[in-house]
């Protein structure tokens, strides 16, 4: 996947750090300090549809689709922005009998980005 | 709140103000992270916790292993710690208390659990204890099941009883109350109750929504 830097339009991951400090979340969150609330942004035209995808082959399919339907106007619309790639945020907190509780909160951060 | 005078990259509509986008961002974070946690709102402490009695307990915290996907099955899993509000019962009983309010409100099950307790025996002894642990029943203030457990002890350290159905069933409703009973010579002494460092606590596995699991063939 493609960070966002500057200018960039093309789909790429933004990344977000929120720092359980800034919300004032850090007396009942005792691990990690923040979390990393990346998300994707940015624009799929139809010749980049399904790249970086999952692998070059579902990308040349992909293109090979759009030549034969010449997709141009094609009703099946765009492509989007979407993660392509995503991990668990694991905790540690206080919960209201301030009992310590670890849990592992499935596909919570956006590693990469791509378009559908 | 767009700005007239900037476009947004991404769709070419006006642009959000950057403080706005964060402050949108940050919310969203939160009822993200609250919403996974099955909690309405952020939880407020009520009985805080000594660092000392965190780190003790969190060296026994034993998670699945670092980069362990959750289970297969998809259900979240949670590990608790719940520190024991110790009382005297009576002259060589004392009551334990725990409390497990937020698993029963989001409806959630525990799995497994058992007792941690520090056990203090002089430099090169052995000791052979005997401990009689009674689970109260949330029904009733008569005691309910009594198990009994021989612990040879041959140094100071931590040790853990696993708890029976009956002790999972009350964490279930919500409140375990336990009395623990040293019998035998020195016994008292040994069981070490009271100090931050030492608190004995309840360590559990709780599946989110056990009960109603679909198997899937």
């Amino acid at each position: 996947g493609i960070n966002c830097q500057g200018g960039s339009r093309m789909c790429c991951r933004q990344e977000f750090f929120v720092d359980f400090r800034d919300i004032g979340w850090h007396d009942w969150i005792i691990q990690p300090e923040g979390y990393a609330m990346n998300f994707c942004t940015g624009q799929c035209p139809l010749h980049v549809a399904g790249m970086p995808g999952i692998a070059a082959s579902f990308h040349t399919a992909v293109l090979n689709l759009l030549k034969a339907n010449t997709a141009a106007g094609t009703a099946g619309g765009g492509s989007c922005c979407v993660p392509t790639a995503r991990r668990p945020l694991s905790l540690l907190y206080y919960d209201r009998d301030s009992n310590v509780v670890k849990t592992d909160i499935p596909d919570m951060v956006v590693e990469a980005c791509g378009c559908s | 709140i767009p700005r007239a005078d900037s476009q947004c990259l991404a769709c070419g509509g006006p642009a959000v103000d950057v403080e706005r986008q964060r402050e949108l961002l940050l919310d969203l974070a939160k009822r993200s992270i609250l919403e996974k946690l099955r909690l309405s709102q952020r939880p407020t402490l009520s009985r805080p916790v000594s660092r000392a009695a965190l780190r003790a307990a969190l060296q026994r915290l034993h998670g699945p292993p670092q980069g362990m996907l959750p289970e297969a099955d998809g259900e979240q899993e949670y590990e608790i710690i719940s520190f024991a509000d110790t009382g005297l019962s009576d002259i060589n009983q004392t009551r334990l208390d725990f409390h497990f309010s937020d698993r029963t409100a989001s409806g959630m099950e525990i799995q497994q659990a058992s007792l941690m307790f520090f056990v203090q025996i002089p430099p090169n002894t052995t000791q052979t204890l005997k401990l009689k642990i009674l689970v109260l029943s949330s029904r009733d203030t008569n005691l309910t099941s009594a198990t009994q457990h021989l612990l040879d002890v041959d140094a100071s350290g931590w040790h853990q009883l696993f708890l029976g159905p009956e002790a999972q069933a009350a964490c279930n409703q919500g409140h375990l109350t336990l009395e623990l009973v040293p019998e035998g010579q020195g016994a008292w002494s040994s069981v070490i109750l009271g100090g931050a460092a030492h608190r004995p606590f309840v360590s559990a596995k709780v599946k989110a929504g056990g009960k109603h699991r679909v198997h899937r063939r």
